[in-house]
């Protein structure tokens, strides 16, 4: 579902170049759940936004569900964004006005949606979150904000989530919850790509691909958890 | 050094009242290394928040060097906040438009500090970034945010650091090289408190104190690794 090729993503700064992707190939299949791992810095998140359409490579191809995503027009990529792609952010990108479970509907009154209420609580629900509904960002813990984050990326029922560190805030307990939520979604047919810096979140994905300095320098096939 | 009994927190949420904080009595001694665990929305950050003086408790008494910090002006809690204590907040909090460099430096303008870029540079030094020094916060990635954030907690020579889920962003070897740099600023005298949900960096730590719904469940000791 997911072919990139030759991802290049440069930046200036001063008179200095950073490569924050170089050369960068990916293929992920339909249904596949992968884990993508490597040090601070190594291009992860910058991998991430290009395969969320949030961000485009400076060269190199990407075939999401076969269409070129660079010939692709401003409305049919907010489409993709909205209703293929569910998007857990690293830093999470609420809006901090909103209560949580204001933060979750929100996709969701984009499309019209009838019943926006009810599917929102049900995602905070699934997370843990059912007695924080009407707390605001600020009345929410570091962990309670990520897991309003990845209830929002859900909400849509999405072919594909891109979780970018979805624990790196939760307890082992609550990032085991996490990783099952993850599995029971990935079981339901849909592909889920997971920058992790904790191992045994790599360990519970099929497949690993390990970033450094800008380049995938491993893959790894890892029999399942 | 830090004295606290009997705190409370409470918060009022519609009709609801949440007990973030309930009776909690903590004793750190001077040069002390503790670590502060317990799951997500536990109470860790409201506790860390009152420890260093950014909130104060609805009930219970906090002695900090002896002083009870609710008697204190607030001209004596912002030189308290500015001089003697680092704090390294679980969202970073840093300004988004200026540099690493700046946000490190800023501390330091506050007293007037002569040499407030050498200092600066150098805890950037100290935590991987030196050539990371002009980029501005949107140009930095998760990890280098967070690293920069533990920088800046350093840079006034505090006596006591409070870090908040310092190595949540970061991979094993960049959250190896915080302990160390953590151990060494704990060899120099300076009490360190340091909430975190990986045990290894709970284990480098001889004390730990546990907190679960607001309480604290139990007080550990280990034996350093
Ligand atoms: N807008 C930008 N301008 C300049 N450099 C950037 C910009 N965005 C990212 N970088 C640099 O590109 C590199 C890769 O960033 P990226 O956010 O992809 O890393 P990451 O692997 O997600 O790291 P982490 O694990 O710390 O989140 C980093 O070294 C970062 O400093
Ligand atoms: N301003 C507020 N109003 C209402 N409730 C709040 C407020 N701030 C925090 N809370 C609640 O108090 C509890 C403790 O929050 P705290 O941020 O201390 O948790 P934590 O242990 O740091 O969690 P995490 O590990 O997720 O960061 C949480 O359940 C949270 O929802
Ligand atoms: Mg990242
Ligand atoms: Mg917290």
């Amino acid at each position: 579902v997911i072919q990139a090729y030759g991802l290049e993503k440069r930046y200036s700064i001063g008179d200095s170049e950073v490569r924050a992707l170089d050369a960068v190939s990916v293929q992920v299949r339909r249904g596949e759940m992968l884990a993508i791992t490597g040090p601070s810095g190594s291009g992860k998140s910058t991998l991430m936004n290009i395969l969320g359409c949030l961000d485009s490579p400076d060269a190199g191809t990407y075939l999401l569900d076969g269409d070129d995503v660079a010939k692709l027009s401003g409305d049919r990529l907010a489409a993709i964004r909205n209703r293929k792609i569910g998007f857990v952010f690293q830093n999470f990108n609420l809006l901090p006005r909103l209560s949580a479970l204001e933060n979750v509907e929100l996709p969701l009154l984009y499309s019209a949606h009838r019943d926006a209420k009810t599917v929102a609580r049900k995602a905070l629900e699934s997370v843990g979150l059912g007695n924080r509904l009407h707390h605001e960002t600020n009345q929410l813990s570091g962990g309670q904000l990520q897991r309003v984050a990845i209830a929002r990326a859900m909400v849509t029922n999405p072919a594909i989530i891109l979780a970018d560190e979805p624990t790196g805030n939760l307890d082992s307990h609550a990032g085991g919850e996490i990783m099952e939520l993850f599995h029971s979604l990935n079981a339901q047919g849909r592909t889920i790509i997971i920058v992790t810096h904790d191992p045994s979140v790599a360990r519970h994905c099929r497949g690993e691909v390990r970033i450094s300095d800008g380049k995938i320098v491993a893959t790894v096939r890892h029999n399942p958890v």
